[in-house]
């Protein structure tokens, strides 16, 4: 069983070390609190933020911790695949830069498998194949498909009723 | 393994009639206005793929799945989510290009499942999709609001979710 | 007690009221689950919005959710005003409509109590009197001025250390 | 009465020297990258206003608000936040047109208040800022993640919340 954890904690430790830097070009890593007991001490995930020294994820900013969140699930996600993903606005915390390159890294993913992401952000979903897009009509929801997220133009609310 | 089709009767929002949303390989992107209906289309999938907590799905009991958006109309009497797949690489054990699991909840709370349109127990569904890593055991769906919770998980509960995966 | 309860309570559901139709258009209101034991009993926050069916707050959506808070809290920050308020990304899951009516609602306040905002939204920014811009550069935070919006263009990482 | 002014020294990221934050009347808006520095500039106004939790201030104990950024410099002995408010309504029971309150927090977690220059006990603020309905008795600065979990209250706690300010 500890042989089994150690080597799924080493393999998701390299891929959120590459994860890390690949959104923030600084670095990420994970730590184990008590290499003696495994199975009762805890993982903790530690962060250097470009221009700024290591700090434990804890005490980072709001959309850092965001970050620290998405490298630690992607790199569990690397470890062990699934055919398909969904993420539901895993970016309302994150800025334009951030926000651009964590849709970089799942463009990147979708070659593998695929990924499905509902998002609000305009740069975000400008980086998708493919758009659907939802609305709201005389009390239900509708859908629209679109090639490319360029030609989005949503009704925001259809002639109610 | 993907995705091509999610096909909803009766579901939450999206409606009383049959809506059919095609979805394609790659980097899909679902938005819209808040309160269109994203995440219900989310919740669809996983319905269709067993999930049976109504906390999950945002309800206050799985009955509340079926529409009940419009006056005029009668409400439908069931919900229902299939769930199409290319399996053109075989990940999912049957010997088939294309795989349409589904599942119907009528008002009494009672499931049906099937697979490529043949009744089938939902113990079986679960282990076929386990095979194709496709059970949403946790981080292959991360539902909205699910990222904020995660950033403050403790030391021992990261731990714990590599633990859960091994 | 009973008495001055059902006061405060009747005044901030006449704001919620005003303030719920103002952002979505739709109508909001509050309703007290059991009249006889009000202190050993909750309060609903019901919704209804445009082309919807009446709904309890707790099973909208995730924008919506926020809707309601930020109409609960508006509605007693006027019937217990302060000089001043500071909201921290409160429109992070809001789309650009909720937003942008959010913060019409925010600069017609700040007639009467000045309103301190963070946010990421360019749209939300841009109805603020005056915009302070922050970034960092060498490991601190370092602070621009604006007199307005459109001045913007925070220097995204200064050349660190 | 308004904000006019946010002084800090050797407060979390805002930098061992002296950082002076003019704010106008009316509507203002904090933009910026994520990590810059946005709600340590709002928790430098809980501070001074009497916040004494570390877990608000979003740190693991009062002396982690000192500023420890920079490898060279010689980490500050303390962190200092001072605010300067426009008085000219009175409404602060003070007879000046200016107020500025302070607060400086030594390394032992020892904290100094002082009231337009004179030191002043930390009762003495608290009363003179709920007279001018400045606390932060809850709701008047709405934190970064709050507002999530106000739209989660359940029925009960939304009672309580109104109990609270009557
Ligand atoms: N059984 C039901 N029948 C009809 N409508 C429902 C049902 N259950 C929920 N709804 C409605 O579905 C709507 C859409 O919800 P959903 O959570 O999918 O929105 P969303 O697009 O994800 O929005 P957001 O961007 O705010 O997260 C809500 O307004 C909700 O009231
Ligand atoms: N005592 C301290 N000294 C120096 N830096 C600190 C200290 N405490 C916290 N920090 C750092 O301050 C930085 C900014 O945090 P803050 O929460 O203010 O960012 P923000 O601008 O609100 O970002 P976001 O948009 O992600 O919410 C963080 O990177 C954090 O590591
Ligand atoms: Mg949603
Ligand atoms: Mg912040």
């Amino acid at each position: 069983k500890h042989r089994v954890f150690m080597d799924a904690f080493e393999r998701i430790d390299r891929e959120l070390r590459v994860i890390f830097n690949k959104i923030t070009e600084g670095s990420g890593w994970l730590e184990i609190e008590n290499q003696d007991a495994i199975f009762d001490s805890g993982i903790f995930l530690m962060t250097q933020f470009p221009g700024k020294l290591p700090r434990d994820s804890s005490s980072v900013s709001g959309g850092e911790k965001t970050i620290c969140a998405l490298s630690f699930i992607l790199a569990i996600q690397a470890v062990f695949p699934s055919p398909f993903y969904v993420f539901d606005e895993v970016d309302a915390h994150l800025d334009s830069k951030y926000s651009g390159k964590l849709a970089d890294i799942l463009a990147e993913r979708s070659d593998r498998s695929q990924i499905i992401i509902v998002s609000l952000k305009d740069n975000v979903i400008a980086k998708a194949s493919n758009v659907i897009g939802v609305y709201m009509s005389q009390g239900s929801s509708r859908i629209l498909r679109y090639r490319s997220a360029m030609e989005i133009e949503i009704p925001n609310e259809q002639p109610q009723q | 393994v993907y995705l091509r089709k999610v096909e909803t009767r009766g579901f939450k929002s999206l409606g009383a009639k049959l809506l059919s949303t095609p979805v394609e390989k790659g980097f899909v992107a679902i938005t819209g206005p808040n309160g269109s209906g994203k995440s219900n289309l989310v919740d669809a999938i996983l319905f269709a793929l067993g999930e049976n907590s109504a906390k999950t799905l945002r309800v206050p009991n799985l009955s509340a799945l079926i529409y009940d958006g419009s006056v005029e109309e009668q409400k439908p009497s069931s919900a229902k989510v299939s769930l199409q797949f290319d399996n053109s690489d075989r990940r999912i054990p049957i010997d088939s290009d294309s795989v349409t699991l589904s599942r119907e909840l009528k008002q009494n709370g009672e499931s049906i499942y099937s697979l490529n349109g043949k009744h089938t127990q939902r113990n079986t569904l679960s282990d076929l999709l386990e095979n194709a890593l496709i059970a949403s055991r946790g981080l292959n769906v991360v539902l909205q609001g699910m990222i904020t919770r995660i950033a403050d998980l403790v030391p021992d509960e990261k731990r714990k979710l590599i633990e859960q995966m091994v």
